[in-house]
């Protein structure tokens, strides 16, 4: 069976004329680096769900896509993350709900996956089971960028709701 | 979001799906993203589907379950169950957004009803692609 890969970084409303081809340079390399995490794993004969893991760490380490490090902002400025895994094979699946301090989301769905008898984990509950497994917390400042900050300021103005890259609003 | 899909060398199938949710949302607003079926699911019967868009009409449509469900009990292939999720169906009811899927065989599907969606995808022997928009 060959292997194949695939990810995303989120859609919405992306018009050409918004993106700079500084934005778009930027874009393109995080995919690229996304996907070679994951194309790492493959071809060293490792399973698909280790090669989502990294996959998705890769996105989620960088700060132009919504998920960890750069995480869009809830109308009181802090963030709520969330993740899930699932692996085809057994039907195992983990996830997480309103996290704000666990660096890799998807790690830690990961690990509710297979250390704990449950398929999601929520809000205080998930920050405690992920203080039991020692993940990774960092301070609120690593996950806000300026972008999102702005973002955030726009849509309040606004009083919209909008997807991560879009410039079309929920009101 | 941020998702992706995986096949490997033993035909096992994986999906995993992470977000920050939507801008100025309310808190303890919940997408798609880890709800299993919605945003995200893997069976080997079928597919591994990971979304991203509007989350809410995703979770209506059971998006990522519903695709595995049409293979497994319609017989259709992956292109076609994708595409009346993504195509068909969720620009009914105001679902923007698309799906990455990867099968038992053949290469990923990569789908989606918005502007773009920040995307990639390579199968074994092959050259990666990488793209933001329709073409």
């Amino acid at each position: 069976v060959d292997w194949a890969l695939a990810l995303h970084g989120g859609a919405g409303t992306i018009l050409r004329e918004h993106l700079s081809p500084e934005d778009e340079t930027r874009y393109r390399a995080g995919l690229e680096v996304a996907l070679a995490a994951g194309r790492a794993v493959l071809e060293a004969g490792g399973t698909a769900l280790d090669a989502v893991e990294e996959t998705v760490t890769a996105l989620e380490e960088n700060p132009v896509f919504n998920a960890g490090k750069g995480s869009v902002l809830t109308a009181e400025g802090a963030v709520e993350m969330d993740a899930a895994i699932m692996d085809g094979a057994s039907l195992d699946a983990g996830a997480v709900i309103g996290l704000r301090r666990v660096r890799n989301p998807v790690r830690l769905a990961r690990q509710v996956m297979e250390h704990s008898p449950h398929v999601m984990l929520a809000w205080q509950g998930a920050e405690d089971f992920a203080r039991h497994m020692g993940a990774e917390t960092m301070a609120l400042e690593w996950f806000v960028t300026g972008h999102r900050s702005t973002q955030l300021a726009e849509a309040r103005a606004a009083n919209v709701v909008s997807l991560d890259h879009s410039d079309g609003k929920y009101g | 979001t941020v998702g992706a899909v995986a096949r490997d060398r033993n035909g096992n199938l994986a999906a995993a799906t992470s977000t920050g949710g939507m801008t100025n949302k309310q808190p303890g607003r919940v997408g798609d993203a880890p709800l299993i079926g919605a945003g995200t699911y893997a069976s080997n019967r079928s597919c591994a589907v990971s979304a991203t868009g509007h989350g809410e009409m995703f979770i209506r449509l059971t998006v990522a379950r519903d695709i595995a469900a049409m293979m497994e009990y319609q017989g259709l292939d992956l292109a076609a169950a994708t595409y009346r999720k993504v195509h068909e169906e969720l620009p009914r009811i105001d679902g923007a957004g698309g799906v990455i899927a990867v099968g038992a065989e053949g290469a990923p599907v990569l789908s989606f009803n918005s502007e773009g969606m920040y995307r990639a995808a390579q199968c074994e022997g092959a050259a990666p692609i990488i793209a933001i928009f329709e073409d």
